[in-house]
């Protein structure tokens, strides 16, 4: 690859050519991006973070992680293809522009990067991390449901061979444990947005617990906003509602921590279900996906700059 | 290198909570190795499920005898997965 624009955003990649996109996405424009090192993973991969910046220190910042399901390929195509936008609209775009004038955006590209290379070279249908569970000759634990939120409860299992498996304690998972200490020590996030596949779903808090968030109404009608916007493009229709009452409960989830933190827009995103393909969704959808999504992100962006607090 | 020949993805489509419990009750067999890439939660939503192949016969008599419907999403996973082998090869020689 000579540069970004050469690379094909329609094609699924493995770890070191996304890592290696990324030192070029960085070295094109480093008065914009930086690379941010949040942690290691349990195989000791580094866990990367792009920092999309036009100065200050600790601005009020959007969150985006893509790919915590590490099989669920079409979802970390979509970061990819999204940090490429912000890079290129920035400068050109009016309302990308003013949003980076005054505040950062965070990318995790790959949030589960052991599980996406086991993807790439082991087993297709991976979803977990790759921690060693002690007492079991199952590997993994489910990075969404180990957050300190609700841990333990209902709708995670305590079962290491289980697809939903907790883990031992909250954080365990040094991909959960890396953005929670970012999280915290950055202290100015506003915005937290969650990307899964595959379910056509725009989510908000909470998961663990049947007690509406305090934010619910502005919470609601803005997740309506956002998938209008989405659907306007190709006519997706998705649901929105707040996590256990549109889906199942679940504990332990990524947004129920983050909302807890203070992050009053935490919103998690599940993609494109064509009925066909489930996780495989064929790389001639990946731009389409991104394409929608980033309408229904850049919804929420901009009510969150419009609305701060 | 895990391999998913004659795997089946099915898709169901539940009329009743009575038939998620059903599933749910499915679900807690472990021994027929499911994934479920969508559980069972409601009967507005469909679950999906990754079946391996010594345990297709078991989950559609289970699935037939209690009057579940469901459909085959994927007939064999592994052939889908080799597909998409192709295409990521196919697209990176075109880039070199």
């Amino acid at each position: 690859m000579r540069n970004t624009d050469s690379f094909n955003y329609a094609s699924y990649h493995t770890l070191d050519e996304i890592y290696n996109w990324m030192d070029v996405l960085v070295s094109e424009q480093s008065n914009l991006v930086s690379k941010i090192n949040i942690g290691s993973t349990f195989e000791n991969r580094p866990i990367y973070v792009l920092k999309f910046s036009t100065g200050g220190t600790k601005r009020p910042a959007i969150w985006i992680d893509t790919g915590i399901h590490s099989r669920e390929w079409v979802t970390q195509a979509s970061g990819i293809w999204m940090a490429k936008k912000i890079a290129t609209d920035y400068g050109k775009d009016a309302f990308i522009t003013s949003i980076l004038n005054e505040m950062d955006i965070f990318i995790e590209i790959v949030t589960n990067p052991d599980g996406f290379h086991f993807t790439h070279t082991k087993n297709r249908m991976w979803r977990k991390t790759r921690s060693i569970n002690s007492g079991s000759s199952c590997v993994g634990v489910d990075p969404n449901r180990n957050w300190d939120a609700g841990f333990g409860g209902a709708g995670a299992s305590s079962n290491p061979c289980s697809e939903t498996y907790r883990g031992p304690r909250a954080n365990s998972e040094s991909e959960v444990k890396s953005i929670v200490d970012f999280v915290k020590s950055h202290g100015n996030i506003k915005a937290f947005i969650s990307i899964h596949s595959y379910s056509q779903m725009l989510l908000y808090p909470y998961g663990y617990t049947k007690t509406p968030a305090p934010n619910q109404q502005e919470l609601h009608s803005l997740a309506r906003k956002a998938i209008d916007a989405l659907s306007s493009l190709y006519g997706t229709s998705y649901r929105y509602g707040s996590i256990i009452n549109t889906i199942y409960q679940a504990s332990g989830g990524t947004i129920d921590w983050t909302y807890n933190q203070g992050i009053k827009y935490s919103y998690t995103f599940e993609l494109r279900d064509t009925g066909r393909y489930g996780f495989i969704l064929p790389a001639n959808q990946i731009i389409p996906t991104a394409q929608e999504t980033w309408l229904a992100i850049t919804t929420i962006m901009e009510h969150t700059y419009n609305n701060p607090y | 290198q895990k391999i998913f020949v004659g795997d089946q993805v099915l898709r169901i489509v539940t009329k009743d909570m009575e038939q998620v419990t059903l599933l749910k009750d499915l679900e807690e067999l472990e021994n027929l190795e499911l994934d479920f890439w969508k559980g069972p939660t409601h009967p507005d939503f469909p679950t999906d499920v990754h079946v391996p192949f010594a345990s297709l016969q078991a989950v559609k008599v289970f699935l037939e005898s209690n009057n579940i419907q469901y459909s085959i999403m994927i007939e064999d996973l592994q052939s889908v997965v080799e597909e998409e082998k192709i295409q990521i090869i196919r697209s990176r020689s075109i880039e070199q």
